[in-house]
């Protein structure tokens, strides 16, 4: 937990020029070694996309981009989780945190989720989730 | 492995 807290701390920190790729495959590699922290990793990804701080946010979601492509089925199945994708609707949506998220931040987790509805067909909550999106509005074009 | 169906989520937010 600590590892992947600091390594999240790391790949996000305000202080970086650019992403810091060493830092994300580290990240990766840590849930690659042990799927049984997914859950936290997770966890520790949604705290950071959260962040009122636009940087912060967006590294966040390339972190969760990253993993998503080179972690496996335990952490899919997490990201596939209402548990999971709820915290990315509420930044998206309306009614939540919408009107406070940075308009970047709102349109990669629409691409991110989109992406994911094609890429992984068997997590289907994603796909749930995205078209609920849809039928609220929230995603337009 | 995940057992969908049986799996500790939560329910769906509705947007």
């Amino acid at each position: 937990t600590t590892s992947l807290e600091a390594l999240i701390q790391r790949a996000t920190s305000v202080s970086n020029q650019g992403p810091d790729t060493a830092a994300i495959d580290a990240f990766c590699g840590l849930i690659n070694r042990e799927p049984e922290c997914a859950q936290t990793a997770a966890k520790f990804i949604t705290a950071k996309v959260h962040s009122l701080q636009e940087w912060e946010a967006l590294q966040a979601l390339l972190v969760l981009e990253t993993c998503m492509k080179r972690c496996g089925s335990v952490f899919h199945a997490e990201v596939g989780k209402f548990r999971f994708l709820n915290e990315l609707i509420k930044l998206v949506s309306p009614k939540y945190l919408g009107a406070h998220t940075p308009e970047p931040v709102r349109r990669r987790v629409l691409e991110l989720m989109y992406t994911w509805t094609i890429q992984y067909p068997r997590e289907s909550k994603i796909k749930e989730a995205y078209e609920m999106l849809k039928k609220q509005g929230v995603v337009k074009e | 492995p995940v057992i969908r169906g049986f799996s500790d989520d939560e329910p769906l937010v509705v947007a």
